[in-house]
Formats: C-alpha cells, structure tokens, sequence
C-alpha cells in the first residue's frame, strides 16, 4: 500500500523492530481468492531461507507452477472440493483452478499485509508513492478459498487446518458469513485451535454499516477488524452550470471532458425503467444521453458498471449521486468513463439545480491525488458496527485501521473495476472494505510477533487494542462519515490502530485456553458445543464454580445493565476482574476513568486499586472495576475510557454500557 | 426434498474410537457409509476440528447424528468476502 505505512507511523518503527532475523521467520496466511504471483509486491529479494519449520507447499493447479513460490511467497495452495461438490466443477474458462488470483482480492490484501516494497506504484497515476506491506519482511502464504460462487465453509476449515499445520503465525480472513454461534460458525472454530497453537487470527468486521448489530468475526479469540478512512482523497469537483462547485471523488484517468459545460439530465428521466435512475443495464435511452453528463443514483448495482451503462448509451460521462445510505461518504473508482461520486447532500442540491433549470449543464474537474486530508481517520460509513450481537458483553470491532481507497496489488485477469469489459490491466488497484483493514492488523500482528515472539495472540491482540486511538491530535473524538458526528466504540472499538504504541504497549490483558473454555462455560455452553468449537471432548464446565463473562480477561469492557421494572430509582451494580501483565519496564501505574457525557455520564466507575505497581517484567497484577448505574430508558448506551499510565505508555479501555 | 444432497460439516469425538479402530479417518469412513454407501466425504479435519466434511442427505444428516461418537452434524455455509 502506499500512504498508510506513513499515516500509521510505520516509519517510526525501525528501531522498535529487531534489525536482523526474527521478523523474516514470521509467516501470514492469508485465506482469500488466491495471488497474482508475478506482481512486484511478492519480489524475494533480499530474503534469506525459507524458514527450517516451514511445512507448506507450493501447489501447482491452471496457470500456476510450483516455481510461482519464492522466498517472500513461500506458500500457495488451493481449496475448491466444497465449492465443487456445491456448484460443480470450477468453470476453468472464468477462473483458475489453482491458487491463481483472477478476482483481484486476495492479491489486495496479501500484499496489503505482507508485501515487498515497490517504488513508483500508482493506479492510473493515482495514489502514486512507494508500496509495501505492513510486515515488510514476514513471509506470506496465501490459501485459496473463495471462488466465483462464493467461499465455502468446508474449504475455509481445510484451509485453515492446512495454514495452521504448515506454520502460519498470523491468518488473514477477510471474509465473513452473517452471525451465528461460536459453535456453528466455521472461522470461529477454526480461529479457536488456531490461537491455541499460538497463531493469531485476524478477521473483517463487515461492510453492512453503518446500521447497528452488523459485525461479522465477533468470537473473543479473533481480532475484529473495522475500516477507517486515510489522509488522502481524490478529489473531482462538480461544476454546474450555475458556477455552484461540488466536491466528489474518483480514479478516472483518461480522455478528459471538454472545456465548455456539457448537457446535464438525471438518469431517471432517461430511462424507460420504473427504476432508471440506477442506471442499471439497458434502461437508458441512448436518443436521451448520447453526448451528455448523467447523473446516476447509488444503490443495487457496482458503482463501476453504472458508468459503463452510461459509456454504452452514448454519455460522455456520469455523476454518481449518494443516498441516505452511504451519506457523505465517498469511494473513488477506477471509472471508464469521465466520472465523480458525490455525497447525499451534494447530491441534493445538484437534483434541485437540475430541476429549477430548463437547460441544466455541468462538467468535472478531476484533480488528482490530495494528501494531508483532516479530520483523518473518520469511520468508514460501510464499516459493520456493535453491539456485538452473539455476546453483548465483548465489545466489538476490537479496532479500525486504513480500509477507504486503499492502493495495492491486483490480479493481472481483470482490470481495476473488475467488469469483464474493462480491457485495462493494472499492477496495483485501490479499493475499499474491511476486507482491506483486516489484511493491515493482520500485517501489523505480524510485526508485533518477530518483534515479541513469544506473546501469545491475545497479548498481541490486547496492545493492539490498548494503544489505540480514539481522539485526534487536537482532542476531538475520531468522526463517524455516516453522521459527521463524533463516532463511539460500537463503531470503531478501542480505536485506531497505532503500531509504534502497539510495539511497546507497557502493560498487556493476556489470556490463555483455559480463560476462553471458563469464557465458553460462562455462556452456558454444553459439554457438546465446547466439545465442537475447542476439540476437548472430556471437557466439562465445573459445577463448582461460578462462569462469568465478567471476568474473562478482555481489553475492553461492555457492561450490559438491567434495568428493574416498575422502580426509577434502582441502582445496578456490575463487577469486572481484570488482570494486566507487565511487559515493559518497571514501574508504577496510575488509572484515570473518563465517561462521557449523556447516558455514559449516569455510570459512576471506581477502580480498585488505582494504582498498581510493577518490580519484575513479566510480573501480573488483578484490579477490579465496580460500574454503578441508576435506572435508564432500555436502549440507553453510554461510553468511556479506562487508562493505565506510567507517566510513558497509556494503556487503554474502552468502556461500553447498555441498559436493558 | 429428502434426497437433496447438502455438504455438512461432522465434528467427533476422537476420544471415543472404538479399539478397533487405529486410524481416526477409517473411523469417519466407517461412520458414514453406516448410515450411507453413496456419501461421499470431502475433507477429513484434525488440527482445526476432528471430523469431516460430506455430502448427505437431510435424512443421511439426520442418522449421522444418532451415530455414536459424532458431537455435531453442521450444515455448511457460505461466506462472502468483505
């Protein structure tokens, strides 16, 4: 990628990161639609030996050799016998049946996380600069489940099993497959033997906000990955032909328009279609559009085919026009055809432009690549939000990292916008999803694992989390894009992520198997759930003693409160255990609690004890967090903050409450 | 509707291989062609779960999990990417 290593501070980390050896041993599995092998991010040089542990394979299938491996890919295989045996044969004239790349995903997020810098890459000029991945020197396996129809849970544990077998140290999924039980959802199940062998796995949180009780990925033991925006934008303005400008955004790169003001009409008055106003295929009259700008409502189908069915009609090119849904977020696309996306609010105010004047024109200005953008990060509008709807009581996402128009490797079988009439080729592409944030953590848990190889994944995961971000350098809180409001923990967790805070987080929330099977007994698991999800068949909840979810060791704090009917003046009180293990240097910590203001405001927080004090590195100390709260309408949240601090390392909590 | 094949996905209880068994994927093997000669397995798991993945009927799907030694018999589901 380019411009996340600098707006993530990657260039700070040199000297937190050993100089030679360790972080090369560190391998990331990605589980994804395949690689694109030849690109440059997947260069070996400069790396030694695949690492002496290393048991996977190169598999050879269409268009991909053994020889596709090197030193920096040192795996590649392919899992397609669910696929098969659900939707028939891989249709080997559309897609490869090998670990070969034709979609352009896995090629995104494999070289997002571990790819080898390349110099002067750019999307058509865009974005231009020096790509690499998060975890520069770790190697990359990637494992291909996801096919044209859809990735298969049978796949997805084989590979899984392959990954964790062949020495994965980090698994990469952006993938995700509705909610369901710990015990039915296969990634769970797989990720829960993973990080018993010490691998971490780090998941997409889901793209369906920014409605509530959307996350995909929620089990305890995977790091929940949601999507922030960068610094940078690509900004191209509207012009109308009453001289108003509007600010949009796009990766056109072509022919430009004409200088003087083109026609303007809104799609839905060209069409034929109870429903032109999407520009869906073969809905617009060509008579009507032949040599005009179109403006284009966003919903139902890709952004990017909208400007071709414009192209086909005889447009000379295409305002895409937001929704309620999307609000004023906006995602540049590789367009074939001279093309901008606006927000909702622009978008309203050109409809009115063009529906008080009988002639209505307009151009666009395309301006390149902006960096520098403030506020920066805002929450992607897409990025799936909490509560966590399988269990309440973890906060999730765990964090956000870069996932807007994102730069990085693509696939050579199709072009950037991915449309099968798109004749372009590109070595990098920019895209958008969590489905890009979660290859960023996974590569920066990489980082973390050669720098501190023997942190478990839930202490990778805790300094992650605990050093985080969740207000700009001024003191604001970090910016939801879907309201333009100040965001809240269900949205982007603990925060964004910060890798040179997370190399030295101070103090770290660890956890062991043992504390996710007491996590699994305090959710009332039968003997036969746990037995599916942790492979322990023997393994019985105690009945003597007490499960609660309360004193499962976790970075952050959602503390659900019940509300007693038919009394407003009740108070509840709900106790948490929590136990931090010192992993830098000695000394002693001091906490601070902030809620805020409104619902967070009526709980009152004591921490005991507030100070606690560290002689040895390794060392564990316990502190217990009372949560008071009077009686609240059900549905009332609230928020806050717990910190640890040392004078040096801030090691933070987020802290959610419900009331039901 | 009873005969429309679905991938599933088995978990097990390799603690309770009958002796007669060395070898876990014989057990799985054995596990389902008793309740079907034309199952087919797909995958047979051990680091992540230990199990295997099949093609069964509702009705296959149903017996297997009367099977002794089989924890769970999941229906397969489809992801999508993010």
């Amino acid at each position: 990628t380019t411009r996340t290593p600098e707006f993530l501070g990657l260039d700070k980390t040199e000297g937190l990161v050993p100089a030679s050896g360790t972080e090369t041993d560190v391998v990331v599995g990605v589980l994804d639609t395949g690689v694109w092998p030849e690109r440059s991010s997947f260069n070996d040089a400069g790396f030694g030996p695949v690492p002496a542990g290393w048991k996977g394979a190169c598999e050879q299938g269409t268009n991909f050799s053994t020889a596709a491996c090197n030193r920096k890919l040192i795996g590649a295989r392919f899992f397609c016998k669910g696929y098969e045996a659900s939707m028939g044969p891989v249709d080997e004239t559309k897609e490869s049946r090998s670990p070969r790349d034709d979609d352009g995903h896995g090629t995104h997020t494999s070289s997002t996380a571990a790819g080898s810098a390349v110099p002067s890459a750019s999307l058509l000029g865009y974005a231009a600069g020096n790509a690499r991945g998060m975890a520069v020197r770790a190697r990359l396996a990637v494992y291909k489940v996801c096919w044209g129809g859809g990735c298969f849970s049978s796949d997805i544990l084989a590979a899984m099993e392959r990954a964790v077998d062949d020495g994965c140290h980090v698994l990469s999924l952006s993938l995700g497959g509705g909610m369901s039980d710990y015990y039915r959802d296969s990634v769970a199940i797989g990720a829960f033997t993973a990080m018993e062998k010490g691998v971490l796995v780090s998941c997409s949180a889901g793209n369906a906000g920014p409605s509530s009780n959307t996350l995909s990925n929620v089990a305890p033991w995977i790091t929940t990955v949601g999507a922030g925006t960068l610094d940078r934008d690509f900004p191209a303005y509207v012009s109308l032909g009453n001289r108003k400008n509007y600010s949009g955004v796009s990766l056109y790169s072509g022919k430009p328009l004409p200088d003087s003001p083109l026609p303007f009409v809104y799609a839905g008055n060209v069409s034929n279609s109870t429903n032109g106003n999407l520009c869906m295929p073969g809905t617009l009259i060509p008579s009507l559009v032949a040599g005009k700008l179109v403006l284009c409502d966003r919903g139902i189908n890709a952004r990017v085919q909208k400007g071709y069915v414009v192209r086909e009609a005889g447009g000379a090119g295409m305002i895409l026009a937001n929704t309620a849904a999307n609000g004023e977020e906006l995602v540049a696309d590789a367009h074939l055809l001279p093309a901008t996306g606006v927000g909702e609010k622009a978008a309203s105010s050109i409809r009115s432009y063009m529906q008080s004047d009988p002639n209505p024109t307009a151009t666009i200005v395309f301006s390149g690549t902006k960096v520098n953008i403030q506020p920066s990060p805002v929450v992607a509008a897409f990025s799936s939000r909490g509560p966590n709807s399988i269990t309440p009581e973890i906060l999730k996402p765990d964090l956000i990292a870069p996932g807007v128009n994102i730069l990085a490797g693509w696939t050579g079988a199709v072009g950037p916008t991915g449309l099968t009439v798109d004749p372009r080729r590109v070595e990098f592409n920019i895209i958008s999803g969590t489905s890009m944030s979660c290859p960023h953590v996974s590569g920066l848990a990489a980082l973390l694992k050669g720098a501190h190889p023997d942190w478990s994944p839930a202490a990778i995961k805790s300094a992650l989390m605990t050093t985080a971000y969740d207000v700009y350098s001024g003191g604001d809180g970090i910016l939801d894009i879907a309201t333009g409001k100040p965001a809240s923990p269900f949205d982007y967790g603990a925060g964004h992520v910060d890798p040179p805070r997370a190399l030295d987080p101070g103090l770290v929330y660890d956890l062991t198997v043992e504390d996710y099977l007491d996590f699994l007994c305090a959710l009332n698991y039968t003997a036969l759930q746990i037995a599916s999800l942790s492979k322990r068949s023997d393994f019985k909840c105690s009945g003597e003693r007490t499960y609660a979810v309360s004193g499962f060791n976790y970075p952050s704090f959602s503390v659900a409160f019940t509300t007693a009917s038919g009394s407003s003046t009740a108070t509840t009180t709900v106790t948490h255990v929590r136990t931090v293990t010192n992993v830098g240097p000695v000394g002693t910590y001091k906490v601070s609690v902030m809620t805020s203001e409104g619902d967070g405001g009526a709980v009152k927080v004591v921490v005991d004890p507030s100070e606690l004090d560290f002689k040895t590195v390794g060392e564990k100390r316990s502190y217990k967090v009372t949560f008071t709260a009077g009686s609240m309408p059900s549905g009332s949240v609230g928020f806050g903050r717990l910190e640890w601090t040392d004078g040096k390392h801030v090691v933070a909590s987020p802290m959610a409450f419900t009331w039901t | 509707t009873n005969m429309i094949k679905k991938t599933y996905i088995i978990h097990m209880a390799k603690s309770q291989m009958p002796n007669t068994f060395v070898e876990h994927q014989h057990w799985y093997e054995a596990s389902l062609t008793s309740i079907s000669s034309s199952a087919e397995m797909l995958y047979t798991y051990d680091t992540v779960i230990h199990g295997f993945s099949a093609r069964l009927s509702p009705a296959e799907a149903k017996a297997l999990e009367e099977t002794p030694g089989v924890l769970a018999v999941l229906p397969e589901t489809r992801y999508e990417l993010h």
